[in-house]
């Protein structure tokens, strides 16, 4: 392999969802819990190192 | 690195040797356990700098796309792959999408913007760095790499959640309402990576934002992928022509169509000076 430094250049995944239950959708996603979020960020090996959050959206930060 | 969170929409996207792709399968388990299904994938990436250092399934774009197909469910039936190419071998755009009969929530008038920048001017991609033993959080070294290379400028009304690595990178999430941007910076001299990414409207001014971006990295070589779920993705032309005076020469654009998914376009560019 040939001496490499950091990639740089990212993979993005955007995934779109639907629900029978509308009354879901004020929060969906929303709702997973830290921990799951976690345990998915620990499959694709990176992990949170910063947040925030406003009323439409939670934005993370990740290492890597 | 970064993870975007809406009740009904996930965006991950992740540099290095992070296996992104691998995240599907618990998302969609989560996902099911809040009586939410899966109706449309959309996979994006460049042409990596260091491929063979890529783990399995990022070994290929063939391997990626396999391992795609594998994993969504089969009601996401409107698949289509394609690597969009470039002038230059090294800078290809690779797409899969996946999409089900169930229309997700389109909005016609929104659309991506994915800029790559290499090369970066060498004198600004040192703003990055950490001054060593600076006695400084991530967030705090993050928060003055913001306000020092003026990417707080780039949207002035977003809420900015920023963070510097250590020895150097940074990155960055903006969200102003339910619009997000992101930065990645890898700024070491010979593989120097910047990415900027946003979600706008196709009637917003992008010139600015492009001009701004621009004088923060003045990358060597840079790429600008738009995608848009109507089928009328004019904004690329918006973009040539904001991004041609500020000293960069479009050298290729490709269009491309996905099913239930809109257009993409891909441009690349590269400074006057090379």
């Amino acid at each position: 392999m040939a001496v490499s430094g950091f990639e740089g250049f990212e993979k993005r995944l955007e995934l779109h969802f639907f629900g029978d239950d509308p009354a879901m959708f004020p929060l969906g996603l929303r709702k997973l819990d830290f921990e799951s979020l976690e345990q998915v960020l620990e499959a694709v090996q990176c992990s949170v190192v910063s947040a925030v959050g406003n009323s439409y959206f939670d934005a993370y930060v990740l290492s890597e | 690195s970064s993870l975007f969170v809406y009740p009904t929409k996930i965006i991950i996207k992740t540099c290095g040797t992070t296996q992104l792709l691998k995240s599907i399968i618990p998302l969609i388990h989560y996902a099911h356990h809040l009586g939410l299904t899966l109706s449309s994938c959309r996979y994006t990436r460049g042409s990596f700098i260091f491929p063979k250092a890529q783990p399995f399934p990022h070994t290929s774009f063939k391997d990626e796309v396999t391992y795609l197909q594998d994993t969504i469910p089969p009601n996401l039936c409107f698949r289509k792959a394609s690597i969009m190419p470039s002038k230059s071998s090294s800078h290809s755009w690779h797409v899969f999408t996946a999409n089900s009969h169930m229309p997700y929530d389109h909005d016609n008038e929104l659309f991506t913007m994915e800029i790559c920048m290499t090369e970066l001017d060498p004198i600004l991609a040192r703003k990055f760095f950490r001054r060593p033993d600076d006695g400084k959080s991530g967030d705090s070294a993050g928060k003055e790499m913001t306000e020092l290379t003026g990417i707080n400028e780039i949207n002035p009304d977003a809420l900015i959640c920023d963070f510097a690595f250590d020895p150097c990178g940074y990155s960055m999430n903006g969200m102003d309402g339910d619009w997000y941007s992101t930065i990645h910076v890898t700024p070491e001299d010979g593989f120097s990576y910047a990415s900027f990414e946003c979600v706008a409207s196709v009637n917003s001014n992008m010139g600015h934002v492009l001009r701004k971006v621009l004088q923060i990295f003045r990358p060597g070589t840079m790429s600008i992928s738009t995608t848009c779920s109507g089928y009328t993705n004019d904004t690329w032309t918006q973009m040539a022509s904001a991004v041609e005076p500020l000293g960069l020469k479009r050298r290729s654009c490709t269009m491309d169509q996905f099913p239930e998914a809109g257009t993409v376009v891909f441009q690349t560019f590269t400074s006057r000076r090379k």
